[in-house]
């Protein structure tokens, strides 16, 4: 479908994506993790896109069996190599050991 | 108003009344929080009571300037008579620790 055309390509593109809702306070603390980590994600909000908000959700539930949020892509390599290139330095335990416990 | 006048009795008559969304993890934390302590609260659900739901939430903030959930009351003194009459024990330094620490 169109709009899992568009989740894939957004998760290719981006070395970080949060699906998250503006109200939910889970959904703020993963977001705040990131800033203490000096990451940037790309952050698409469900409660802001009206009717396709919930579609969005269906679909990734379709591709990821998590029909929740937050919802959080990361693609290693990519964050690793866009870290690099802007001379950032990245504790790649820190991230691992601390989105394990913030995903349970 | 009615709804404002139906706030004041449940949180009167009972020890513990817990205002929740059922899809909210925060919600959910607080409900086993209270579990794990031996009490049960009274749970209201804000999103399986239609369009009442946020006409309840705005009443709560009205009432004690909280927009958000979970909307925790505790009746004290009600709880502690509650409880001695149960024969149950509580350790109230926990409780009130507990309480703090998750509603920050
Ligand atoms: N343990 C999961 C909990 C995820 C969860 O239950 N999320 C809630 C919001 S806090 C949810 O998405 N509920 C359904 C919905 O909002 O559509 C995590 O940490 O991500
Ligand atoms: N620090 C507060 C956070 C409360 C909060 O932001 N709650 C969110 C849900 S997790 C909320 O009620 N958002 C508005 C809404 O759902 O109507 C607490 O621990 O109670
Ligand atoms: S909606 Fe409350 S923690 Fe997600």
């Amino acid at each position: 479908s169109r709009l899992e055309e568009t989740v894939k390509t957004t998760v290719s593109e981006n070395p970080v994506v949060v699906y998250s809702k503006t109200w939910c306070s889970y959904s703020s603390e993963v977001k705040s993790l990131f800033k203490k980590l000096g990451v940037e994600p790309l952050v698409i909000e469900l409660d802001q896109m009206g009717p396709q908000g919930p579609q969005l959700q269906k679909v990734l539930e379709r591709l990821t069996g998590q029909h929740t949020v937050p919802n959080v892509f990361i693609g290693l390599l990519f964050l690793l190599c866009s870290l690099t290139s802007h001379n950032t330095r990245l504790d790649l335990g820190l991230l691992i050991g601390a989105l394990n416990g913030s995903s349970r």
